[in-house]
């Protein structure tokens, strides 16, 4: 009671699906609809495969094609999802494949398929309707032949023959964890049929696919975005929260990860590798293979591709920085952050004297790399500092300079959409000291900042 | 913080995860600006969608209908100057000042901290069975010249950095403290002189505490809100 209608259909966020030839859509439902009821509605539609969800307008527009359909063609628009019925879509079955719709027309041999509409060179007993989706010369399994979706072939010494689509489960293997997968397999590993990602019932889950755009919580596919032990989805039984799903182990050797370090961690240190076993602040760390002081589920065998060795500082979940567990009862876990970060930032070339507001060097990208904007160009950022305002500081091409005498040394507005202005890949030179601030005293004065009602610092809640 | 008192300190944030997770702390210094520190964010241009900064309120994890709770989403993160460790996050939308939420001032460019300057600590980090670990909890530390802490600690201390006074009794930042802010009263207003980095150990008894020194980095502080 508790499925969803949207189960069977996959979504496009911000897209709209347009077709060239055929006859318009059917026109958009004036009354107010949510998703769900979209859903219904084009489930019982034989000819309706897929819809638009117009998010202002809160209504839905039936479509009777899919992006596999001759001359369509999806393009973004913000005030539209598509949502495709999964049957169109996918490229891999489930059970027999009896409500495959996909468009394979080859056969596991590579021959080519037979249009179900004629009788030659085969003659043949099957009639193509709405319900049996004999359409074209796709694969088909009108008569639930167990090896899946077959078709009648255009060689007259080979009458017929199935098209090898595997199944779902046995498509896409899984690697380590799992964290990779994005394979299609939509139900758990004792049958229950997996909830939206997208839906919060019936269980209301912290895991929206805003929130994880690089796990690819789509529709609701299994999938493993805290670390689990595999892949898995909270199901649509209202009696079971989660469960992990079926999926076939790879058996090829696992890829060696690219960004392993030992002395530094990048990014959120996942590849981190090296022998740190204390926290930030010193406290010895728990062997990984030990349940105490700490029971967990990061068993090193469970855990194949993380090097869950001794109780090194590691990132097996994705966390912000390597972690491990301590051994202080009173302490579950604690980031090591006193190892280093690896640089990201590229090699210097040259050097300026003072904070470089004399620098007329040819320097012109970031210290990561980042080429610099010309300074008389607007986009990406607009500049507040332009070549006519400070004529003396040659602000010519896209070099390096230091108009507002910066004390980080010279400066320029980068290519980098995101990133407004950074300073450049040049150091002081060496010897060249900047006076040091310790024997000045300035006068202060400070406006509205800085006042706290310190009655709330003594009265309790 | 260890050996601290729960207390109130208005312009300390909390950043969270995408999980709601705290694991750094921040102080604001513009309605819609925070600074912490580089170590607590894996890139420049990292992703930080669905990350947020609490504050507004004393409680570690306070209950979702605290009125005096406001989360505002990370829209961006900006790197300091290589040798800061400082970053400064812009928030989605400004935060709005009250008894519980105000900021804290900058201090003036280059301006030294005078030794024995009455500063604190505040953060929702570990607390080694001091103070609540429900509550925000605050540290008093008094300023230590650069001079003397180059003695206590061989000479490793950079201009760039300032310390406070070692204290017998433990007292310090320790792990999610690290981010926040070593807040100083000077002229009857608070102001962000340090930021809390990662430490080998928390609250050493009888060895000074190094922090960034903000004072340094305010140009590139108002440069960025600026720009």
């Amino acid at each position: 009671q508790r499925r969803s209608p949207l189960n069977d259909f996959q979504r496009l966020k911000a897209t709209q699906l347009l077709s060239m030839s055929q006859q318009g859509p059917g026109p958009e439902q004036e009354e107010p609809a949510d998703t769900e009821e979209c859903a219904r509605r084009c489930t019982v539609l034989l000819d309706c495969r897929a819809f638009h969800y117009n998010h202002q307008r809160h209504s839905c527009q039936l479509l009777p094609w899919t992006q596999h359909s001759a001359q369509t063609h999806i393009q973004r628009n913000v005030h539209y999802d598509l949502y495709q019925k999964k049957d169109y879509m996918q490229n891999c079955i489930r059970a027999d494949g009896r409500s495959y719709r996909g468009i394979q027309s080859t056969t596991e041999k590579g021959k080519n398929c037979q249009q179900w509409r004629l009788k030659f060179p085969h003659d043949h007993r099957f009639s193509p309707s709405l319900r049996n989706g004999l359409e074209e010369n796709y694969c088909r399994n009108p008569d639930r032949d167990e090896r899946g979706p077959w078709c009648y072939t255009m060689d007259p010494a080979v009458r017929h023959q199935s098209c090898g689509i595997k199944k779902c489960e046995d498509a896409v293997c899984v690697l380590c964890n799992g964290e990779d997968y994005r394979g299609l397999v939509d139900h758990t590993e004792s049958g229950r049929e997996c909830q939206r990602w997208d839906l919060q019932h019936p269980h209301k889950h912290p895991y929206h696919p805003h929130k994880y755009p690089e796990k690819d919580l789509d529709d609701n596919y299994c999938r493993n975005p805290d670390s689990s032990v595999g892949p898995w989805c909270y199901t649509t039984d209202p009696a079971r929260e989660r469960e992990y799903c079926h999926l076939r182990k790879c058996t090829e050797k696992r890829p060696r990860l690219a960004d392993t370090t030992t002395s530094c961690f990048k990014h959120k240190g996942e590849g981190y590798r090296g022998k740190v076993n204390v926290t930030t602040s010193g406290i010895p760390c728990q062997r990984w293979d030990a349940q105490t002081p700490h029971r967990h589920h990061f068993r090193p065998e469970a855990y194949e591709c993380k090097d869950l060795r001794e109780n090194y500082c590691r990132n097996p979940d994705g966390s912000e920085a390597p972690w491990c567990f301590t051994s202080l009862p009173s302490m579950r876990v604690a980031f090591c952050f006193q190892i280093k970060r690896c640089t990201d930032e590229v090699e210097v070339e040259g050097c300026y004297h003072g904070n470089g507001e004399l620098y007329r060097g040819k320097i012109s990208k970031t210290r990561k790399g980042i080429t610099c904007q010309k300074w008389s160009a607007v986009s990406p950022h607009t500049p507040q500092i332009s070549p006519a305002m400070f004529p003396a500081m040659r602000l010519e091409e896209n070099y390096c300079r230091n108009p507002d005498n910066d004390s980080h040394g010279p400066w320029c507005y980068t290519m980098d959409p995101s990133t407004q202005f950074d300073y450049c890949a040049i150091k002081s030179c060496a010897g060249d000291k900047t006076p040091s601030i310790l024997e000045t005293a300035d006068n202060v004065v400070f406006a509205e900042c800085g006042k706290r009602d310190e009655r709330l610092q003594l009265k309790g809640r | 913080i260890i050996g601290g008192r729960p207390g109130n300190s208005p312009w300390t944030v909390s950043i969270r995860n995408r999980k709601g997770v705290h694991f750094c702390g921040g102080s604001l210094v513009k309605e819609q600006w925070v600074i912490s520190t580089r170590q607590c964010f894996s890139s420049c241009d990292t992703d930080l969608s669905s990350y947020e900064v609490q504050l507004g309120t004393l409680f570690k994890d306070p209950s979702p209908s605290d009125p005096d709770k406001q989360a505002l989403p990370i829209l961006k993160l900006v790197c300091g100057p290589s040798a800061s460790d400082l970053v400064l996050l812009k928030l989605a939308r400004p935060a709005t000042l009250n008894d519980r939420v105000a900021l804290i001032c900058l201090p003036p460019e280059r301006y030294v901290v005078p030794e024995n300057t009455e500063c604190e600590i505040a953060g929702w980090g570990e607390t080694g069975g001091t103070g609540n670990k429900t509550l925000l909890n605050v540290a008093k530390l008094p300023v230590l010249s650069n001079k003397e802490c180059n003695m206590a600690l061989r000479g490793q201390v950079k201009e760039s950095e300032l310390c406070t006074a070692p204290l017998r009794a433990g007292v310090g930042a320790c792990e999610g403290d690290y981010g926040g802010p070593l807040a100083c009263l000077t002229h009857d207003c608070w102001v962000l002189e340090g930021v809390i980095t990662p430490i080998r150990v928390c609250a050493r008894k009888d060895q000074p505490a190094v922090f960034t020194r903000v004072s340094l980095y305010v140009d590139w502080i108002n440069k960025v809100m600026r720009m």
